[in-house]
């Protein structure tokens, strides 16, 4: 089974 | 005043065709150095970043910072009247409520002017530090679509293996499985453009949403080289650099075997 993450895990609010 | 004059106008038409799909909604800001956008897909797992340099306009103007909230299908609608061959045009106020495109044809026998309604968009800003990645490959832009392509009719997710050697796109579905290696061209090989290049600090496996893949391809048309920048755990960035004026660069979080 695959998860798929958000961008947001990897990068924060600008 | 805002002005951005492009003659080679069907290049914001392909820049528009590369995201629509992908992004419904976007602003666009506009300073002095150019034009920049970022924007992820409704389900926030992709981003797509556009950078076009001021230098690269035929005629660039912009006195105040504005940002320019587009709804993508609808420029699309407009840019769609615009001939292959039209200088195309775009123009705001300070404080603008629209958008004008004006096109051109060659001859300067048939000139139109469009407006398009600008929307506020709230929109979440991410902060992409500038990372060197442990792999960087650089491939035709063409080849990356064919293997995108074919590899979706089997599965929904592609891992993608870098070495020294080459690169190993493999797919698993219900009806069988597949992998496509394309492997780093020698010197002698042919044209720069048709090359594969691997820059690898380390070998890198990782996961992703094929369905992701095939939308960042709808960017083939920019430019014959594709460039794949790959580290482990982290999202993968796929840049399609556009030549004398910037790049549109898609961003897609990896895939986590669970």
């Amino acid at each position: 089974f695959w998860l798929q993450r958000q961008l947001g895990k990897y990068y924060e609010d600008a | 005043m805002f002005e951005a004059r492009l003659t080679e106008g069907s290049l914001l038409k392909k820049i528009i065709e590369a995201i629509k799909d992908l992004v419904q909604e976007a602003n666009v800001d506009c300073s002095e150095e150019g034009l920049t956008m970022q924007a992820m897909d409704a389900s926030h797992v992709s981003l797509c970043s556009l950078n076009m340099r001021h230098g690269g306009f035929d005629h660039y103007r912009c006195d105040r910072s504005i940002s320019l909230g587009l709804n993508l299908a609808n420029l699309g609608k407009i840019l769609k009247c615009a001939g292959n061959d039209d200088v195309v045009t775009l123009k705001a106020e300070d404080e603008p409520d629209t958008l004008t495109l004006m096109f051109e044809s060659p001859n300067q026998e048939r000139i139109s002017d469009f407006e398009l309604k600008l929307m506020d968009i709230e929109t979440e800003h991410l902060g992409i530090p500038n990372e060197e990645y442990k792999c960087t490959i650089s491939m035709p832009s063409g080849e990356f679509q064919r293997i995108v392509r074919d590899l979706a009719v089997i599965g929904e997710t592609c891992i993608i293996t870098c070495t020294k050697e080459g690169v190993k796109f493999s797919v698993s579905g219900d009806l069988g499985n597949g992998n496509v290696t394309v492997r780093q061209s020698s010197a002698a090989d042919g044209d720069e453009k048709d090359q594969v290049k691997i820059q690898m600090e380390e070998p890198v496996t990782l996961n992703f949403a094929l369905r992701y893949l095939g939308f960042f391809t709808k960017a083939t048309p920019l430019g014959s080289t594709v460039k794949l920048h790959m580290s482990p755990d982290v999202p993968i960035v796929v840049e399609y650099p556009i030549d004398g004026i910037g790049s549109i660069s898609y961003f897609l979080a990896p895939k986590i075997d669970e």
